[in-house]
């Protein structure tokens, strides 16, 4: 069955979308089938792929509110083995219907169960907040990715994330734990880069990844040709970053 | 009575807090009293003026359940004229408890009601959703700053804010309208940045101020000394760009 991870982080713009998108892309270049699912009312992941907002008549949250299956909202990618799953912007109207629903957590969870056998990963870009869309991920995966921007205030609200993991784990889901740390937009030559860098990997000796991604404009321009990285420009660096981190996840994954 | 002004923006990452709490210090040094409102339950804007957050047994989170009032929450900070209203992380109850109460949309207008007299300028440091604290800040105030990262996603999200403004400027508050655009991590040695510049300035022309804040580390540095820029390096390009931006403000006002 499918491994089900979550890329989280309250804090914004970390690059959790950046990273579910071109992590999923790599990993279907390794032969995964891969699904990618956009929980973000922004639709970032859904644009990164060259879906246009506005032409959904359907996605994620028909099937959250129990409209439809997973596998009528799911689309093709350029990558035969990577799958998405979209959002729009109607998506911001499920935390407050769902608000007052029974299994308002379990939502995700139940639209997922009928595709783990489908695929090998499922990524779920999630939206900068620890509210209902997030908590629905935290349930549905078994695993959390965290990006953690190397800078001050990411670093801040990354104790108020591990306690919500904690609590997830104890309340909702006990299969939930931290896949792993990933250090994000790092910049060698910055000393706050290092700085954070180091007390990371000093807090947390083994959940920190050994790949950290370096800024890199690439990541940034290719969102806009509607292309992960490595399909726009993959001798750059952040694209091998995320090919790397690839084979780091397939490997932990076979150890444990 | 004071101009209220949420700075807002639902993409993630984009320079709400670093614009707000510096904005609100560059004020401050020209002699306008000024009150930050963190309503982000990150409680950046706070931990920016060295509050600890665990230290915070009263917050912005018991003004908005009506609990108490605002000048019993307000915080000195290191400059005389400033004034800080904090929050912490308790504040994310705050979206589902209110989400079936009556008049939840008005819960910081009714807040800040008694103390518009008291200051010049109220600033709102908004969470990056569009949820009920960000409609409570719109609803609060009479105009909207929005920070944009010179980055495709953000540029990408700028519609959906702007209609989110119209609509609460009909429904909830007509006195609300854009305050102005300000390009934020403007790196002119980067292609995207001066696209996206000149992308916003052309749909744009009259509301983007004619201040663009540059990508300077050192108004990333300064948040983990607990103090604004111009208290850590006034020198520093990024101090420099919210003074000038405090000045275009101030004559915006008197013009209009
Ligand atoms: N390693 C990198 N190098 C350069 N730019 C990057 C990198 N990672 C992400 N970016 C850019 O930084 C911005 C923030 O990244 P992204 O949108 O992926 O973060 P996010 O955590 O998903 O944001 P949000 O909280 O709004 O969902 C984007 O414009 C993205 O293109
Ligand atoms: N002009 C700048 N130059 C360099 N770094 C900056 C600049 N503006 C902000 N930063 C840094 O970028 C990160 C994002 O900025 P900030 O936290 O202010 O954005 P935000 O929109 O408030 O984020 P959130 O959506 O999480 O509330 C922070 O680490 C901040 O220190
Ligand atoms: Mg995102
Ligand atoms: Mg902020």
């Amino acid at each position: 069955a499918a491994r089900v991870i979550a890329v989280a982080n309250q804090k914004g713009g970390v690059g959790k979308t950046t990273t579910a998108v071109n992590l999923a892309a790599s990993l279907a270049v390794a032969e995964k089938r891969v699904l990618i699912v956009d929980l973000d009312p922004q639709g970032n992941a859904s644009s990164a792929f060259g879906i246009a907002a506005e032409s959904l008549s359907e996605h994620v949250y028909h099937g959250l509110i129990g409209e439809k299956e997973a596998h009528h909202l799911e689309r093709p990618t350029e990558l035969a083995t990577l799958t998405l799953l979209p959002s729009q912007r109607d998506l911001i109207g499920a935390e407050l219907e769902l608000a007052g629903e029974p299994e308002r957590e379990q939502r995700l969870e139940k639209l997922l169960a009928p595709r783990l056998e489908a695929f090998d990963y499922i990524l779920i870009d999630c939206p900068p907040s620890l509210g209902l869309l997030t908590l629905n991920s935290l349930v549905a995966a078994s695993r959390v990715l965290i990006p953690l921007q190397c800078e001050y205030y990411a670093l801040e609200g990354l104790s108020s994330l591990l306690s919500t993991i904690e609590l997830v784990n104890q309340s909702l889901n006990s299969e939930l734990r931290l896949d792993g740390i990933l250090l994000t937009m790092f910049d060698s030559r910055n000393r706050l880069s290092h700085q954070v860098a180091s007390e990371v990997r000093s807090y947390f000796p083994n959940d920190v990844y050994k790949t950290a991604i370096p800024r890199n404009v690439r990541l940034s321009e290719s969102p806009s040709f509607g292309k992960p990285v490595l399909l726009y420009d993959v001798t750059c660096r952040g694209a091998q970053a995320y090919l790397e981190l690839a084979q780091e996840l397939i490997a932990r994954a076979s150890q444990r």
